[in-house]
Order: C-alpha cells, then structure tokens, then sequence
C-alpha cells in the first residue's frame, strides 16, 4: 500500500518551493544543510 | 544459458556495488564546503566603515609609501591576506629580514663582524612585536641562515 | 614510461601548489586568475596529451588525498582540500578560457570543449576506481567535486550567462553515462546529484523548457535501474533508502514542477514496475499549478461539463516509438480509419506478446509486452479524441460507442487472458489523471467497458485495477477517484449488484462497505 508521503521531511504545502532547499534525498531531513547551523552561546538566552 | 549466467553474475556484481555505495552514502558535510554565515539582509553601514579592504591596498607600490609600523602591523594584523604578502615584500626590500624561529624581523645595524656560510655574527635591530612593540637593539647576535624566511 | 612519471611528478607539484594557493587564508580572485595564466601560459591545456594527463594526475591527486585524509580521520574540510581545488580551478579555466589560438569558434565553444574533456577525464578515473576497487570503492570524492563544480557554477553563473545551460546539459549526459545501472557503486551519489538544487532546478527553469528531456532522461535511468528491485517482496535497507530517496525526488518534482511530470507521464510510468502503485500514482497525481480541482466527492459533480474536460494534455513522451516495429503503429492507424481488415483484431493479442522471456533485471516478468500495450492504448484513445473533437457529451455519441478505437478496446477485453485484461486495464487507468481530455474519455471506456462486459470477471478486473490505485497511501489521481466514485454512484452501471466480487471475503466486503460510505 505504499507509506505516508508526509513523513519523509518534506513540507508538502509549503508555499515556496522545495528544490532551493533540497539537500540531499537520503536524509530523513532533506533540507538540513542548506541554511548554517547556528547554536547560540547559552549566555545570551 | 551462457546469458543467463551472464546475467546472473552481473546482478550479483550490481547488488553488490548497491551496496557498496550504501556503504559509502554522502551525507550533508560531503555535499558542499562548511556554510559561511552569508547575510542575506546586511545592514546598510557607512561608505567609512568598508567591510573589505580598500582597492588602495592592492597596489604594491602603496606599500612603498607607508611607514615601517604601518608595515609591522599590516604583517602581524593581517595575517594570511594579500596585504600581509606585500607588507613583508615591502620589509624585504627595506632590508629587513624575517627570523623563523624569532617570528620577527631583523635588520643590520651595522656590517657583521663574522660571516660564514651557516651564519653571520653582529648587531642588529630587531623589532619586538610581543613586548613593548618597539624597535630593539642587540649586539653580538648570531643570526643562522637556516631561520632566514 | 619515465617522461609520463617526470611529468605526472611536475603535475603533482603543480596540482599541490594550486591547493596550497586556493586554501590560503584571504587568497583572492587575483591570485588564483594569476595562477590559471601561468597555467595557460605553460601550454598544458594546449597540448592534448598533457591536457588529459594533467587533470588525469589532479584527480587522482585529490581523490587519494580525500582517501588518506579519511582513513586518519581527518576532518572532512580538511579532507576535501584537494577536490573543492579541484573543482574551482576548473570553473576558473572555464571562465578564463583564451580566445583558441586558431582563432576557429568562439571563447563559449572553446569553454564548452574544455568542460566536456575535463567532465570525461572524471568519468574515466571514477570508473577505473569502480572496477579496481570493486567494494573498498568509495564514491565521495567524486561526489563532492560534481557537488562542488555544480556549487561553483552557481557561484559564477552570472559569467558564465550564455553557456551555463549548455554547461549544465554536458553535466546531464556525464551523469546519463555514470548512471547506475553501469556504476552501482555511485548509485547513491549520482541520485543526490542529478536532484542537486543546482542541477535539476537548472534544467527545468530553463526556458522553453530546453531542460525537460534532459531531466527524463535521467529519471528513466533511475526507475529503469531501481524497477527490478522494487519488483521483489522484501526490500533490502540498501533499496529501501534508495526508494526512499527516489519519492523524495518525485515529491519534489511534484510540489515545484508538475507540469514536468504531466508532461512526460507515458515515458515514466512505462518503466515503473506495474506493482508500484503508490510511485506511479504519485507521477499520475501531478495537474498543472494553475489549476483548481473540484472536490471529487461532491454530489451531482458532472466532470463532462467541467471545461477542462476539452483540453487536451501535453504529451511530451515520444509514446509511439514501442509501435514502431514490425510496422504495428502503420496497422493500428489503417484499422482505425479504415475500421478493417478484421484479420487486424484476430492478431492484435499476439501483437502484444513479448519476442524474448523475461529476465531478472527487466522491469516486470509479465509474457506481455507492457511499453508496447500502453502505447497502443495511448495511440487508439488520442485517435479517437481527436475523432469526438467539439461533440458535447462522449458516451452518447455515435462516433464513441460504434467506433473503431472502442472496437480494439472491447475485443481486447474480451479476448485476452486474466493477465493480458488486467494490463489492459492498467494501461488505461494510467490515463484517468487530472481534467482533460484524455482522463475524460478514458474514464468513459473504463465505465463503458464495464457497463457491456460480457462477462462478470471483466467487470471485477475493472474495480480491481481503479480500487488498487485508491486503497495505496495517497496521493490518488484525480481520474481514478472520480471514475470509481461514477461506477459507485452511476445506477447505470448496477455495481453493487455484483456480488460475484464485492461479497467473495468478508475482508473486502467491509472495503466495499467502507468505501460506498464515504462516496454516498
């Protein structure tokens, strides 16, 4: 019967397209990678 | 039948290399370069405040024209740059000479008493980037050749 | 011999020192163009020999630094040092390429060529790796300098204006040549590469939509690769994050470019594996953007008076080409205008027989030839559109029901065999997509089909193709819910007298029940 489509990481209604963001189809989420990863020092919280 | 064992032993070599590139699958950091922070909406800062060196200082000849601290602090300050490089070209041509092992540079104060293949023996002016950022005088300094930069 | 090892050292050196020069802190443009003329200058790219060695000696530089590097564990920046230098230095000899001293062809024809030869100097040298080191073989740093190139590219486009397409199209035939059925081992690479967000976007922004039969191309070699496997009960891990990454892909294209898949549905859905519902499904689901579909379960809906119901879709799949042979595409026309000779339909079940048995890595193990009945299926409907062109209503005109396209439809269901039927009926249920007229009229030969079956098994065959497609995790194409919600609905079809099929379980009974609930 196939699988739920929506939990592969893609943000199926998103208004803006998904390829910019596209990183890679092996990771169970697609667009990590395409922005930096920030942390913030826990001292500025 | 030949074909069929043809076939055969290609599929087991595709499955096998299948898996092989599972093995070895990229992964975020082998698709592209550590992400530098790119502002996407820079504030907007005065022409006075440049974020990027000036075109000026892409001239060599600029360099003849700055004073010798200029010159020190371009090399410790802006270090693995462009400038740096035609900083310490600059110092060489004004007849300083980098120490490797000092990480400063040195000049002749005067013509040494002692010059061999391996090293040369006198006084010389040295510039002390760590203490007080000064020039420095030192006498009977032997400076060996394998340090020269 | 030794000049090619003295020079494979000079060349290393070289390579090292462009590394060393590239990764230096500030290093910028002006030292790195420097560099590239020193590199012109000293006649390597000149000279053809040196050219292939030259960059036959960087990779292999590169790719055995990245191996060193990561057998120590050594970060990955680090490792990748010599490729990321790689891949500049070639954008940078492409946006530097001198006027060819011959003065014969323009500086755009020239980067062109040096792309192209540089591009077939990575694949020899990735392929090589391939068959020498079988399983120890490891496809990241080819990955990464194809990552890397597609990341320049992007990063000097605006110089590379004019030619970036027909950069990017010799980017597509060198992954058409590294595709995975020659090159499992880079299987996983090349998925990730031909769906780069610097590559596939490319191609299918381009105008005119140049980019489409590039990007086809590639995604047939993806099903045609992956279908075999699919075909097996149990997936591995390793195929399963294939498949995995393959709906990825496909829902990608079906968020941002729908009219690509619309376009080119015969093409794809010919080398799907006809037990992968939900991947075709999700190719069959894909309606142009600017159209709004109404909710298929309202009452009364009349898809016929829907106005879409009169355009025609774009078919960009060159769907004849499996009728070609034999002269089968010249037979199936005269029938259609001439309506004989009858001999026609007495052969046609023949016509649809494979020539060679299946083997493991075809696509489906069927003894009928799918492409070859999907296409004569496509071929017979669009004739008869254009044949109802401007009639109001389908399934009461004359030219429908006493026409030759009806005739073929009608004895193929009749005459071929449990399997043959049922491939028959996929063929058609393929066509029942979004509103057009090719959903509209196929829907009115599966309702029509069923409603003179002559035998019931016809008529449970039909329900079991539309309900398969429906009861598989969504998405469901538009024509399939509202061809089966007519059938459900439409007394004149008497589907829930039946019982032959909707009571033979009690499992599928509550299906039915379940079902007609939520159509009622």
């Amino acid at each position: 019967l196939g699988s739920d489509l929506t939990g592969l990481g893609l943000n199926l209604n998103a208004t803006e397209n998904l390829y910019s963001t596209f990183m890679s189809p092996f990771a169970e989420n697609p667009s990590l990678g395409a922005e930096p990863q920030f942390q913030t020092p826990p001292c500025y919280t | 039948r030949e074909r069929s064992l043809q076939l055969r032993e290609n599929n087991s070599f595709v499955q096998h290399m299948l898996e092989t590139s599972f093995q070895f699958v990229p992964d975020a950091l082998d698709s592209d370069r550590p992400k530098y922070y790119v502002p996407k909406t820079p504030y907007p800062v005065p022409a006075y405040y440049p974020q990027v060196p000036l075109g000026v200082f892409e001239n060599p000849s600029m360099f003849e024209k700055l004073d010798i601290d200029t010159l020190f602090f371009i090399f410790y300050y802006q270090q693995g740059t462009y400038q740096q490089y035609l900083a310490a070209r600059e110092l060489k041509k004004q007849s300083w000479r980098f120490h490797k092992k000092y990480l400063t540079w040195f000049q002749r104060h005067e013509e040494p008493k002692t010059i061999t293949s391996e090293f040369e023996l006198g006084t010389y002016v040295y510039f002390d980037y760590e203490g007080a950022w000064c020039q420095r005088k030192k006498a009977e300094f032997r400076f060996e050749y394998k340090y020269l930069e | 011999d030794s000049e090619t090892l003295r020079l494979r050292e000079q060349f290393t050196m070289l390579f090292t020192e462009w590394v060393r020069l590239y990764h230096f802190p500030g290093s910028n443009d002006k030292a790195s163009a420097a560099f590239i003329t020193q590199l012109q200058q000293q006649g390597i790219l000149k000279n053809d020999d040196l050219f292939y060695l030259f960059f036959r000696v960087c990779t292999e530089v590169s790719v055995e630094s990245y191996i060193k590097n990561r057998s120590t564990n050594g970060s990955h920046h680090l490792a990748y040092q010599g490729v990321d230098a790689l891949a500049r230095m070639i954008v940078l000899l492409i946006r530097d390429q001198e006027v060819p001293a011959s003065g014969a062809g323009s500086v755009n024809t020239g980067r062109l060529a040096l792309m192209t030869k540089i591009l077939s100097i990575i694949v020899l040298v990735l392929v090589h790796s391939h068959e020498q080191r079988r399983n120890h073989f490891n496809q990241r740093p080819f990955f990464r300098l194809f990552s890397m190139l597609l990341n320049d590219i992007n990063v000097f486009e605006s110089q590379f204006q004019v030619i970036s397409f027909q950069i990017l199209s010799a980017m597509s035939n060198t992954f058409h040549t590294l595709r995975p059925q020659f090159l499992p081992g880079f299987a996983f690479s090349w998925l990730q590469l031909i769906s780069h967000r610097f590559f596939m976007s490319r191609l299918l922004l381009a105008e005119n939509q140049k980019g489409w039969p590039l990007v086809q191309k590639l995604l047939v070699d993806l099903f045609m690769f992956i279908g075999p496997f699919l075909k097996q009960n149990e997936l591995t891990e390793t195929i399963r994050l294939l498949y995995k990454g393959t709906l990825r892909v496909l829902l990608v294209l079906l968020h941002d470019f729908p009219e690509f898949l619309c376009g080119y549905h015969f093409s794809f859905v010919d080398v799907i594996p006809h037990s992968c519902i939900q991947l075709r499904n999700l190719i069959l689901s894909a309606f142009p953007r600017n159209m709004r579909l109404p909710d298929p379960f309202t009452p009364n809906l009349k898809v016929d008076q829907l106005p879409e119901v009169h355009q025609h879709p774009h078919i960009m799949s060159d769907f004849t080409a499996n009728l070609l042979p034999n002269n089968f595409k010249q037979e199936i026309e005269t029938y259609l205008k001439n309506r004989s000779p009858t001999s026609f339909l007495i052969d046609l079940q023949s016509k649809l027989l494979r020539t060679t048995p299946p083997s493991a890595s075809d696509l489906d193990s069927s003894r009928y030839n799918i492409p070859v009945i999907n296409a004569l299926v496509l071929l017979v409907g669009t004739h008869a559109i254009a044949s109802l062109a401007g009639k109001q209503s389908v399934i009461v005109s004359q030219q429908f029901t006493a026409g030759a396209p009806l005739d073929i439809f009608q004895h193929l269901a009749a005459d071929l065999d449990t399997e043959g039927r049922y491939l028959l009926f996929s063929a058609i249920a393929n066509q029942l997509r979004y509103p057009n007229s090719h959903t509209h009229y196929f829907s009115c030969v599966m309702l029509f089909l069923f409603a003179e079956a002559s035998e019931e098994i016809i008529q449970e065959q039909i329900t079991r193709v539309l309900l398969e497609r429906l009861i598989a995790n969504r998405p469901h194409p538009y024509g399939i819910l509202v061809t089966f919600i007519e059938l459900l609905r439409n007394p004149r079809y008497s589907f829930w007298t039946h019982s032959g099929f909707i009571r033979c379980a009690p499992e599928i009974e509550r299906l039915f029940q379940t079902v007609g609930k939520s159509v009622f």
